[in-house]
């Protein structure tokens, strides 16, 4: 991933994706 | 909101794990950073589940990691 969209952004009730990306 | 167990984190998957971890940090976050609470639940839903756990049951511990985490964060988009 690009450093500059780190870190990933949580958003409630919406499911993480979290690190899965990368 | 009935307290966040270990067992109850172990019976679900990993994803769902950081999900039920992430919507209680954000709640706890959300009214001292409201602009930063859902960077702050990214940066803190990268530490182990079994840390975050003892956090959400540590407002003193979780307060302090917060201030690190927008410390980092402030650091980063500077």
């Amino acid at each position: 991933g690009s450093s500059i969209s780190w870190p990933p952004e949580f958003h409630p009730g919406v499911p993480w994706k979290g690190l899965q990306n990368i | 909101q009935e307290p966040l167990t270990a067992s109850m984190l172990a019976k679900a998957p990993p994803q769902e794990q950081k999900q039920m971890l992430g919507e209680r940090l954000y709640h706890l976050i959300y009214p001292l950073h409201p602009s930063l609470a859902g960077k702050i639940t990214g940066m803190l839903l990268e530490i182990d589940n079994s840390e975050v756990l003892l956090l959400l049951e540590s407002p003193a511990s979780l307060r302090s990691k917060i201030e690190e985490a927008v410390t980092v964060l402030q650091a980063h988009q500077a």
